[in-house]
């Protein structure tokens, strides 16, 4: 089983769980995180003087998927997170050796 | 008139003409030409803004790297690959205003490796080596063999594709020819041999692709300065196409700057431009073309 | 070392963290993330208007543990964490290559 | 590739920055955990109440990297991420099978 972790553009995450959704991806788990990259951060007001926030509000998504389904979710939310401009996002890819559902204690391909 | 003082004035315009073309196509760097149309009608003030947010006048890392390159000549009085490298590491430690991923990649195995020149990369066909090759140019001034041998070295600290070798050699081989007072004809020959080896190249009809691809790029390039009768008619239509609309503009600002020359640059652009770079670039012209070959009677 | 990544309920951590005391595991690392999956969201209501809002928060555990743990203290975490309805959670488990404890460059299993 | 996390004391965040900046290392993802560990928390008046808060505000760092330039970065977090006093944190490696640019679909090392 492997891990695909999305960092994306916060405003895309409905798109890219309905683009999920339609390949039958439905569980995930996403966090709110700050980006730091080539794409700037805003500027803020403060205290009368002008400061550039450099970090970027960004959505982590971690969707944990059996082997055979990680090329199919990675080109999903690959295109449906792009929108061509600088700060898109990164997909990494990692190995997960076991996977439990709580509930029920299945474990490997059930637990998903 | 093919003085050298004449020379001087041209190597000066190649340089001035690329910080104006990167400062003026950095407002539409990314924007779609309709876009353009909408929020500028014409964009042909230097105005700043654009993605970065730029003030007026500000260049991004097409001219910065073009000084780096030349910092680094200037500094050792001749050519080592090491001073460039060095120079592009203290660039980027100082938080440019945009880096290129494949530049910021070069530069960073060089911090961390040592590494003089980047192993062959499929995806390096972009413009980043070939918008900073001009000090090149006027340093190998005379001598178009060191010409091509240097702008390749520099173009593989970061970039190591045929298509952006061959980029490199040919702007640097037209900025050099139009230094020296080469007609027209002369720089249309060398975009013609690019394109005959490279039919990625071929300029004669233009499809409108202007991202950093160096393909994409010297098309629109060669279209547009080879389709135009002014170093003004030639910025002010390729920074309206928008992608990478700075590249495109400081690559074609270096050609058209060392073919028209100094005069024919608006002044308006020239006093609009940072007055640091535009003192530091017209300072190291001077000093570049004296020490080229050309000069020293090499 | 293996890194064991639970998503639970978030009323659950308390529990889940006294039972990783009482089997010596002390260390780790929390997060709060949203959760989406099979249970559904809850309603609510905004602008008189009800909406359902479909992920769940969920609390995130990283907890780097050696080899040697691992099987003992994926159960501890699932057997504290379980409710046995829908949402109870899921644990993942990673690989770590290396691990340093910063205050002291200590590495490996001496990090933990 | 590799994936390098690190969990720091929140005030050290600007200086690991600039010290991965010096080295030509920009992109990163952060988010704010909770850290537990021999760290005591701290003790907050709560309605006239002392409570011992016994987790920490810790900051976490992820940077994907190349193989061969992982032992040098967390070199430099190390350094730059310590204090010397109890709490300073931890940097886990661990594999990266593939990355994606989203915005280009650059892969593997051009991704990063
Ligand atoms: N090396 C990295 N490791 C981890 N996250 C990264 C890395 N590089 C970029 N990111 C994440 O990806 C986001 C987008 O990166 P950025 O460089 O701004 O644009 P792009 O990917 O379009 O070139 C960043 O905000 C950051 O969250
Ligand atoms: N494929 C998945 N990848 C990552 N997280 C998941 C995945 N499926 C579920 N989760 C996480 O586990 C939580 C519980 O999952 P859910 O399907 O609601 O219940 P259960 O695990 O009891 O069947 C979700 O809220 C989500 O945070
Ligand atoms: N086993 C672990 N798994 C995951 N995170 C841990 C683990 N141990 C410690 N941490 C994280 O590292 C931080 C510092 O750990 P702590 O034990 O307080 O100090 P030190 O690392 O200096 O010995 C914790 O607040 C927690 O975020
Ligand atoms: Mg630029
Ligand atoms: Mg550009």
């Amino acid at each position: 089983m492997k891990k695909i972790e999305a960092i994306i553009k916060p405003f895309k995450l409905d798109e890219v769980k309905e683009s999920l959704n339609d390949i039958g991806v439905q569980g995930m788990t996403v966090s709110e995180v700050k980006g730091f990259g080539r794409q700037k951060g805003h500027t803020e007001l403060y205290r009368g003087a002008e400061y550039v926030v450099d970090f970027l509000p960004k959505i982590k998504l971690e969707i944990i998927v059996p082997d055979d389904l990680v090329a199919q979710v990675v080109e999903v939310v690959e295109k449906s997170a792009r929108t061509g401009r600088i700060g898109d996002g990164k997909i990494f890819v990692t190995n997960v050796e076991e996977v439990v559902r709580i509930r029920t204690g299945e474990r490997g391909h059930d637990a998903i | 008139d093919h003085g050298s003082g004449a020379i001087v004035r041209r190597a000066t315009a190649s340089l001035l003409g690329l910080a104006v073309g990167d400062a003026l196509g950095a407002t539409t760097e990314f924007m779609k030409p309709e876009d353009i149309r909408r929020q500028y009608g014409v964009h042909e003030r230097i105005r700043g803004g654009g993605w970065l947010n730029l003030p007026p006048g500000r260049v991004t890392d097409d001219t910065e790297m073009s000084q780096c390159v030349a910092r680094a000549i200037l500094a050792k009085g001749g050519w080592d690959l090491a001073a460039v490298a060095e120079e592009f590491a203290r660039w980027l430690r100082g938080n440019p205003v945009d880096v290129g991923s494949t530049c910021r990649r070069g530069i960073r195995d060089y911090i961390l490796k040592r590494q003089l020149s980047t192993p062959p990369n499929e995806w390096d066909a972009g413009n980043g080596a070939a918008m900073r090759v001009a000090p090149v140019a006027l340093f190998a001034l005379g001598d178009e063999e060191l010409l091509a041998r240097l702008a390749v070295e520099q173009a593989r600290l970061t970039h190591n594709h045929p298509l952006s070798d061959a980029s490199c050699v040919t702007v640097a081989r037209m900025v050099h020819r139009g230094i020296l007072g080469t007609p027209m004809a002369g720089l249309r020959a060398a975009a013609e041999e690019l394109a005959g080896r490279h039919p990625e190249f071929r300029f004669e009809r233009y499809e409108g692709n202007a991202t950093a691809y160096v393909a994409d790029t010297l098309r629109t390039v060669f279209h547009d300065f080879f389709s135009t009768r002014t170093f003004e008619e030639c910025l002010v239509r390729i920074v309206n196409r928008g992608g990478d609309a700075d590249t495109a503009g400081a690559i074609a600002g270096a050609v058209a700057g060392a073919h028209y020359g100094l005069e024919a640059i608006p002044r308006r652009w020239l006093v609009a431009l940072d007055p640091a770079v535009r003192k530091e670039l017209t300072e190291a012209a001077k000093k570049l073309v004296r020490l080229s070959p050309l000069f020293r009677g090499a």
